[in-house]
């Protein structure tokens, strides 16, 4: 998996790498 | 993975092993992670810091409001950070502090004297128009203004937590925001 895609954290939360 | 989050029992845990939120020149990308929800107009963030271990003194963590999730997004972040004392080597006490990017093109801005706290503490944003502030409590009732400042960022914003430990290469830093509250004005 690209670990700097954007995925949910938990409902209504994403983590996203940028940079 | 520069930055890992996870949420459990009311809580975000986020472990930083790298990255770097740059302040001293605004042209530079961020290097973090960003976890994440969408605030449009006027509106808050508010979290309480219950745990804030393993950062080095180039690392941090704390809650973000920012334009754009991209590299070069205008943001403002109050953040814990740990701090160099001159006359105490060993001593690595945790500060309060804000850094943030006003505009792409123009040196960054970051408080110079960051204040000393201990955990728990609160850390609060609150924007109103183009109106910034940053604020720090220990109790979550009592605050203390860090910066006011305008930053123009669009109408539709993200609202957040963010942590980064530049030089971990051994160690996670982790931080713990405990009742994340993301609020827009009535």
């Amino acid at each position: 998996a690209d670990p700097f895609a954007s995925r949910s954290v938990v409902a209504g939360w994403t983590l996203s790498h940028f940079g | 993975t520069p930055l890992q989050a996870t949420f459990a029992d009311g809580k975000f845990t986020l472990q930083a092993d790298s990255g770097m939120l740059f302040f001293k020149r605004s042209d530079e990308a961020d290097g973090v992670g960003f976890v994440h929800r969408s605030l449009e107009g006027d509106g808050s963030i508010m979290a309480k810091v219950t745990k804030f271990d393993d950062f080095h003194v180039w690392g941090g963590a704390g809650v973000m409001l920012r334009d754009e999730n991209k590299p070069l997004g205008l943001y403002m972040c109050a953040m814990l950070e740990t701090v160099h004392v001159k006359d105490q080597p060993d001593q690595h006490p945790i500060a309060a502090s804000i850094r943030m990017r006003r505009q792409v093109s123009n040196e960054g801005f970051r408080v110079q004297r960051p204040d000393q706290v201990k955990l728990p503490v609160w850390l609060k944003i609150e924007r109103q128009g183009q109106t910034f502030r940053s604020s720090y409590s220990p109790d979550g009732k009592e605050w203390k203004l860090l910066k006011e400042m305008e930053i123009p960022m669009g109408p539709k914003i993200s609202a957040g937590l963010t942590a980064w430990n530049r030089y971990g290469k051994t160690k996670f830093g982790t931080v713990v925001f405990d009742d994340v509250q993301v609020r827009k004005a009535p």
